[in-house]
């Protein structure tokens, strides 16, 4: 369960500030499928980055799993993520020297898990989001959506408890990404894992419990409840 | 006019071949609203790049106006893009030390066009893609659908004779989107400019004249004719 309270968040650029959030205040509960909608630049990703704690906000408190994240140093938030989290980000940040196998394999390795166990966990996921003949391309090496896909298996490949996905489908075409959400909905109902979208694919507004719109960095009617 | 007759692109990757397009040949008319569609991974944006002669095919014929590509040296391949085309990539491609201004009238600068007129034509592209706001931006200090619209604008400021436009509204919300398909509709219409769309938006693929389906780097069926 992951809570906002009052959040809001400024950015500074030269002399003005540009507020990309105001008061912003959202309870995710554990097992939700939720999205989060609205125009571009409306706050979405500024809004999942700080639920994920890669974004401080400049005032209003984050609390996850009943702990305060607010003050907490950058080392105590990067194990919450790396434990608990899987982000699928809008510019999949992949590492450009790594091919796709040792991309999805890299948070394991950061968790020290054994040799075979990250193989079959690699091998598996790989193979879900259908990349199983391109293991040794290297992200430059792939088309659009199928980096898109290899950023979706990083995020899935350490069963986190919670996902963050960044318009996950932006670069799929609608089959691919219909294949992707199903296997999504699917660990949301067999596994309850939470799945938390910033979307504006209408096909995850259709599967979302719960839809929050957000407007110029605000919540429209304190969000639509589906 | 553009014309691919019998284009084959494979790349070398270690040991093995991979084949992004096989014996394509596509004729695009003058004034055309074309949208090439067609699974992630299926060969959207090479055949779009071959088109754009950013990528060289590994053996048929690229021709330009009557005029054959083949042999070319990259200067020449290169006026020919500055001159004639306006590029949208699917990742962008924008320059990071410069502001938004300065990313879309980077092209005006490389074609010698005076300060006034320069001034002149970004402020307008700018304010039709709904950026006046954030002309002083960087692009790391923008949201995605920001990028892509940034990008859109590059594209557009020169009054190119051929658009090649790769997932344009990948990362814009269904409203944005729509706007500036209207805007490209228009363009189309009343000067008479020819746009080349890889897509999966079924918004692009409604608006557009011809559909040519790839699969696995090959045409369906000769393409389907709406
Ligand atoms: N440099 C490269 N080396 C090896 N294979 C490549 C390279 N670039 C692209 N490919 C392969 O060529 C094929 C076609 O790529 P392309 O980018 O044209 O697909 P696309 O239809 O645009 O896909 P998407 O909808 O995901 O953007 C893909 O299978 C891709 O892995
Ligand atoms: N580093 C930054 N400096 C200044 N402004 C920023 C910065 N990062 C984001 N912004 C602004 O904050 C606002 C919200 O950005 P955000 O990325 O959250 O939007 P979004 O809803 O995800 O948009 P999109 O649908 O286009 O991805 C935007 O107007 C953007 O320009
Ligand atoms: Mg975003
Ligand atoms: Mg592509």
């Amino acid at each position: 369960i992951i809570k906002l309270d009052k959040i809001s968040k400024d950015y500074k650029l030269g002399k003005t500030v540009v507020t990309a959030l105001k008061n912003i205040s959202v309870t995710v509960r554990k097992g939700e499928f939720l999205a989060i909608v609205g125009p571009s630049g409306s706050g979405k990703s500024t809004t999942l980055n700080i639920i994920g704690c890669l974004e401080e906000p400049s005032s209003g408190t984050v609390t996850f799993d009943g702990k305060n994240l607010t003050g907490l140093s950058s080392n105590e938030l990067a194990d919450i993520r790396a434990s608990k989290m899987g982000f699928i980000f809008q510019t999949f940040n992949l590492l450009p020297v790594l091919n796709i196998f040792e991309n999805v394999e890299y948070p394991l390795h950061l968790r020290g898990m054994g040799k075979a166990e990250r193989f079959e966990r690699v091998t598996k996921v790989i193979k879900e989001v259908g990349l199983e003949r391109f293991t040794k391309h290297k992200p430059a090496e792939l088309s659009g959506g199928q980096r898109q896909r290899v950023a979706i298996a990083r995020a899935l490949v350490g069963s986190p408890d919670v996902i963050l996905a960044d318009e996950p489908t932006a670069n799929l075409d609608m089959q691919t990404g219909e294949e992707i959400l199903a296997q999504m909905k699917e660990l949301n109902k067999t596994l309850g894992v939470t799945f938390i979208f910033s979307t504006h694919d209408q096909s995850i507004m259709d599967k979302a419990q719960r839809i929050i719109e957000l407007r110029d960095g605000e919540l429209r009617d304190g969000g639509l409840i589906k």
